[in-house]
Formats: C-alpha cells, sequence, structure tokens
C-alpha cells in the first residue's frame, strides 16, 4: 500500500514509521527540515514542504497513492487547508484529522467523512477505564453491546466455567482469558508470560491474577467489571 | 471517583470533561487562565495553577483523590516535573503522559508506571487498519490472539453461521455481527441503526454490508480480514 502523510508531530510520525514498518511505501512530509532530517532513514521517502502550497503539492503523485492522511493537528488552519487542497487535487482516500469540534464540522462539510481525533478517542479510552474499577480495556462496538478486558470477580476464583455458567448466570460470553504462563526459555531458565489463553474450555478454572476478556450487553458486561 | 487533571489541553480536557459527565468529581488544573475559564462550567472545579509549582499544587486535596493524571504532553519538562511533584507530595495514583521516548524513560525511572501516550497509540489502531484490507478496528490481545472487526467476506454471503462453520474451517470464533437494523420511530417513520444482534445463533445469514467482530490466532484472523 503508498501512503502519503502530512505533517509528521507526534500522531503523523508513529503512524509513518508503523506503516513503514509493516512493509508499506510511505511518503512522509513535513515544513520543518529538522523533523524531516530525523526520519529520512525512517520512511520510504521525507519531504520538506509546505503542504498548503499548491504547487508544491502538485508535485507528489496524489493519484498513485491509496491514502493520504493530514496529521497536521494543533495547526487547525494548515490542517484544513491541506484537506481542502487534497480534495480539490482529487487524492483518492483522505483521513482527516480534527483538534476541535469546530475543525471537524469544517472537514465535513467538505467531503472528508474519515476524521481522526487522536487525544480525545485515547482520552474517552482511559475515561472508561478509570470509570470502570476492574476494566482494563474496552472495545468499542456500536449499541448497546461492549468487549472489555476485566479483572476476574473474587468469587469465580478456583471455580471453573462449567460451574461459574457465565451465559445463564451472567449473560455474558467469555471469548478469552489473559493470563501469566509459565516458561522455559533457550537455557532452561523459567520465566512467566503474559498470554492469551486461546478459546476457553468448559473445565477451565479460573485463577487469581486472571484477566478476562467478555462480550455482553452493556449493562451486563459493567455490572461484572465493577464487582 | 475523584480524580485531579494537571494540563487542560487536547487530552487532559477530554478526559477532564468525559469523567466528568460519568459522574466523578474532577479538578482540572492549568496555568492558562483561558483554558480554565473555559471549561468553570463543565468540571467540578478548574483551577488556574502552575502544575510545577510546589507551594501551589500542595494546597490541592491530594492525599483524598484516587488518581492524579498529568496530562500535559508537549511541555515535556512541565510535564516531568509535574509527576516528579506528585511522586514527592505522595499522590497515591498517579498516571503520567509521554510525547518522546526519553520522556517515558524519565517517567518510568521515577516509578510512574501508568504511563499514556495519546498519539502514538491512535496511530497505532490507524496503521493497524490501513494495514489489513478490510479491518475495521481491532482490540489489543496479549500474544498471538486478536479481536478485530472485518467486512464479511464476500464468499459468507447468503450463508448462514452453521453451513460455513468458522470454528472448524478458518479456526475463528464469530463473536457478533454488526449490522443496520431497520426501525420505526416514534412517528411510525422508518430509519435504519447501525446495531450489534448480540450471541449469533447457529441459523444466521450473513448480508452483503455486514461487520464481523472475531476472536482467532493472529494469522487466522488476518487472513479472514485480507480476503
Ligand atoms: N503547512 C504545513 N506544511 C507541512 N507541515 C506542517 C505544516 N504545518 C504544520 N506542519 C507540521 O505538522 C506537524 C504537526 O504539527 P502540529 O502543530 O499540528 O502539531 P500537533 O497537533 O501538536 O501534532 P501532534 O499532536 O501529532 O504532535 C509538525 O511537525 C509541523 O512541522
Ligand atoms: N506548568 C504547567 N502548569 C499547568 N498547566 C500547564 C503547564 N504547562 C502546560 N500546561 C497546560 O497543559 C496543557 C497541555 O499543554 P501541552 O503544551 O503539553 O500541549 P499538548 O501536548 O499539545 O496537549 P494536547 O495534545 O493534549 O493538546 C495546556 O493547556 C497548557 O496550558
Amino acid at each position: 500500500m503508498k501512503a502519503i502523510i502530512f505533517g509528521l508531530g507526534n500522531f503523523g510520525r508513529s503512524l509513518a514509521v508503523k506503516l513503514t514498518n509493516l512493509r508499506h511505501e510511505v511518503i512522509g512530509v513535513d515544513s520543518n527540515l529538522e523533523t524531516v532530517e530525523d526520519l529520512k532513514d525512517q520512511l520510504t521517502i521525507a519531504i520538506c514542504m509546505d503542504a498548503t502550497d499548491e504547487r508544491a503539492v502538485k508535485t507528489l503523485p496524489l493519484r498513485d497513492v491509496d491514502v493520504a492522511i493530514v496529521a497536521i493537528g494543533e495547526n487547525e488552519g494548515a490542517s484544513i487547508l491541506t484537506a481542502a487542497l487534497l480534495k480539490k487535487l482529487n487524492a483518492q482516500h483522505i483521513i482527516g484529522r480534527a483538534i476541535s469540534p469546530l475543525h471537524q464540522t469544517v472537514l465535513e462539510s467538505m467531503g472528508i467523512s474519515e476524521i481522526i481525533h487522536p487525544e480525545e478517542d485515547s482520552a474517552e479510552r482511559l475515561a472508561l477505564r478509570l470509570n470502570l474499577n476492574k476494566l482494563v480495556d474496552s472495545f468499542d462496538l456500536p449499541g448497546d453491546y461492549s468487549i472489555i478486558e476485566t479483572a476476574v470477580p473474587d468469587h469465580f476464583i478456583g471455580k471453573s466455567i462449567a460451574e461459574i455458567q457465565p451465559r445463564q448466570n451472567y449473560q455474558v460470553n467469555i471469548i478469552t482469558i489473559i493470563r501469566k504462563v509459565p516458561k522455559i526459555n533457550m537455557i532452561g531458565a523459567k520465566y512467566e508470560v503474559i498470554e492469551v489463553i486461546g478459546v476457553p474450555e468448559a473445565d477451565l478454572v479460573f485463577l487469581e491474577k486472571d484477566i478476562l476478556v467478555i462480550f455482553g450487553a452493556n449493562k451486563d458486561v459493567q455490572k461484572l467489571a465493577e464487582e
């Protein structure tokens, strides 16, 4: 896959490097020369350019890439202008970034449907984690169902899935369990690794530090996460 | 739950507002008066203060809150100093924020184990989504298993779960399906809502725009997401 990323701040640079490491071709663009120099060896190509300068942006292979991402954030003006320019130059798949509701509205009115809010999304996930006492992490599903990781309730410990009967008694489906698993390394030394145990068998017994990954209706899942 | 959030930039303010809306007591702290004024009505309390000023921070009820979050980012110096100050004043649960690997290392060496990287985490999730063609979203699990949302493979459409036999033939567990569901509103008008259908029955038939939420070993899950 070919991608162009405009703006190599924290978000843009992490995205560019990650995609390059996943073996995609990434062109990174930033107006700060030092930033471009720093990333030269980590991306396919790093170019120093003002993303709002039409004559410069026109020289990029915009019709040839699969996705063009505007990762400029705080500089909302530049972020919007760059997105507008990409629209004008017919880039095929544009992903924008919005820092404020107004910023979001402007991008949407330009027909940019895919808009990322890095800080807001991370804040939301942390807020949900802090909100539910035993919640370790959660997965966004639309509507009234959730998938969450939660610390095992105390009264499950020492019992098996067959005894607990999560579907009948708690209306949740236990997808899997995350637990520390002892391993032996190449030189015979013991060590522990946090692992997912796969699809659980009915005779699996819950252990003290287990983290359950469960699926169910929000209120049922929250009930377990609050125990 | 009582929380103090230092730094009300994009991340800090979203977190503070979200937690307040979830009915927690939130004290928001920022050195920028305008920022504090803007948030006065949306938080329990908003205070204008330099988070690196020990005499000022000492006046906060640090021993009385459940969590103290340093949401200052770009100003790495202030972010680190604030975290150090909270450590010194014995705040019970400190969550830090790191913008660079050095920033992370300093916080870790101070004994701050919970560190958030808002931009980097969002970049990682977007990179994974772009990497797997039909991937809609993914949930981080340790080790070699994943939960992902993926567009339904073409050859599933029109068949039932019983016919497809996902566990035998694809080694994945279909947790649930996200699809558009027709509804009637209060005045009798029809509309559509994107919903999770709950735990799927064996006779459920896959439809064209379905999004499958599946669990399985990475390579099996990726195989489906690439079809
Ligand atoms: N007109 C422009 N053309 C090219 N690059 C730009 C332009 N304006 C800003 N940038 C670059 O975009 C990057 C992100 O800048 P911005 O000020 O938006 O930061 P930010 O919102 O703090 O980003 P992040 O949160 O990802 O760190 C910077 O490296 C900056 O040099
Ligand atoms: N010493 C300090 N004391 C209190 N507040 C501070 C201090 N330094 C910075 N802040 C506040 O922290 C907030 C975040 O600032 P920072 O420069 O870290 O931005 P940022 O990394 O771009 O944040 P975000 O990505 O969340 O928007 C700002 O509102 C700023 O006023």
